[in-house]
């Protein structure tokens, strides 16, 4: 099973578009209601089991090859802009 | 599937590869990115057209790490490629530190990516149908690739069926080559181009406001069928709108005088007008156009010599350095009566003539015919 940490799965679902994106100048704090529902999104997106958790499945996809797009376009703030 | 929400204007569309990658031979790469290319041609009236030089609608490019578009590759694995949606450009960049292979279980399959990622180039987001091609995960190398029914229903709702082998028209409101347009000229438009506002709508069209009455416009003209009465498709909305745009969220707003409206579609979305005082602090009334950024979320408004910005996320949205001055920005004329973002570039209107302005240079685009050009032939196809 690969290694991810929590806050390598945070940052996942914040560069596909399950959570907001990440701001290190301000103190952004996610919950675990937050965490948990990005993660929920993110396993019903892939058709894995919903478990709201990071369970091995779910790690194991987040470390697969993947295109570069976030999954939820309109989910954050920066999209696919060039400016 | 899931549709972005902006597609293409015309059918043939050009594409150059600008940068190959170093481990596979040109020749192989032309013919797999052709090939990928293929997988959308075969089921819409849509062509690729290889270009060496020049400007073209899709420009691919292999690089490593950061690149310039501020979203850097990351190395072998992880993310492989990414595109822009239409109104982006519909750039293709593949990560070059990745193993990219031909026809190999070895490695990762360079068409197969590729075919992926210009479905982002022409439209389609990520699907959550294991089995289409817009999935976003990379499943290895299929030697009997074929196109899933999701990916093939998802190019079709953009780009319609196929209807021959040559299809399509080379005709663009920004590009025309030919002068004279097919169907009828709009004489009101063509006779007093002077506009209210222009907006595109959330699912990809684009609309001209002129007093009490709409058009729809084609990739050659207005479409059939217009002008229509405004309140025969948004109920309850006055004539003379001064501005106009639709946020990411999908809702379009409209604004004139003191006030503004939000819609959903056709659908008054709530309880409207309000103040824009209320839902917009710090931008003034009656605005001459507003336009969106649709990739940082950010809203411009102008009005007479001024722009003001809008950052819904911030508190306050709207910074203490503004207003600026237009005249900060290289050849734009003062006064504008509408703005549209339109495939990445956004277009001024001012009386019979648009600019369109480069945001990479923030200049109004040097180009043969210069800006400013007529709103009447490169848009209402007079």
């Amino acid at each position: 099973v690969p290694l991810m940490s929590e806050n390598g799965a945070m940052r996942y679902l914040s560069q596909f578009g399950y959570l907001p994106p990440s701001n290190p100048s301000s103190s952004q704090i996610i919950t675990k209601e937050t965490m948990s529902k990005a993660i929920t999104d993110f396993q019903s997106f892939a058709g894995l089991n919903v478990t709201g958790f990071l369970d091995n499945e779910t790690i194991t996809l987040m470390s697969a090859p993947r295109c570069g797009v976030k999954d939820k376009v309109g989910a954050s703030s920066d999209g696919r802009s060039k400016r | 599937y899931a549709l972005q929400g902006s597609r293409w204007r015309v059918k043939k569309l050009t594409y150059k590869i600008s940068k190959y990658p170093t481990l596979l031979e040109k020749k192989v790469v032309d013919k797999d990115i052709s090939r990928a290319f293929a997988v959308w041609s075969e089921y819409t009236d849509l062509t690729f057209t290889q270009k060496r030089s020049g400007q073209v609608h899709i420009e691919i490019r292999f690089e490593r790490g950061e690149h310039g578009d501020g979203d850097p590759f990351d190395g072998p694995g992880g993310t492989l490629a990414h595109a822009y949606f239409p109104v982006y450009g519909g750039d293709a960049h593949f990560d070059e530190s990745e193993h990219w292979t031909v026809n190999s279980y070895r490695g990762t399959n360079l068409f197969q990516v590729a075919a992926h990622e210009f479905g982002h180039s022409l439209g389609l987001s990520h699907s959550d149908i294991k089995s289409a091609l817009m999935a976003p995960f990379y499943r290895g190398y299929d030697p009997d690739f074929v196109l899933d029914s999701d990916d093939i229903q998802g190019i079709q709702a953009l780009y319609g069926t196929r209807t021959s082998k040559i299809g399509g028209t080379d005709t663009n409101v920004h590009h025309r080559t030919t002068a004279s347009p097919t169907g009828e000229e709009d004489q009101e438009l063509c006779s007093d181009p002077k506009v209210d506002t222009m907006f595109n709508s959330a699912d990809g069209n684009t609309y001209v406001f002129k007093g009490d009455h709409y058009w729809k416009l084609t990739s050659d003209g207005v479409a059939s069928g217009y002008p229509r009465p405004i309140t025969t498709t948004w109920r309850g909305l006055p004539g003379n709108i001064d501005a106009a745009f639709t946020y990411k969220n999908g809702k379009t707003y409209f604004f004139k005088g003191s006030k503004y409206w939000r819609y959903v579609g056709g659908r008054m979305d709530g309880d409207y007008p309000k103040d824009i005082s209320e839902g917009f602090t710090g931008i003034p009334d009656n605005i001459d156009a507003a336009t969106v950024w649709t990739g940082n979320g950010k809203i411009y408004f102008y009005k007479g010599t001024k722009f003001w910005r809008f950052d819904p996320s911030q508190k306050p949205p709207v910074k203490s350095t503004y207003p600026k001055l237009i005249s900060n920005w290289e050849g734009l004329p003062n006064n504008v009566d509408a703005a549209l973002t339109y495939h990445g570039f956004t277009y001024f209107f001012k009386d019979k003539a648009y600019y369109r302005f480069n945001d990479r240079t923030f200049s109004v685009d040097i180009a043969d015919p210069a800006f400013p050009r007529a709103t009447a032939y490169w848009w209402f196809g007079c």
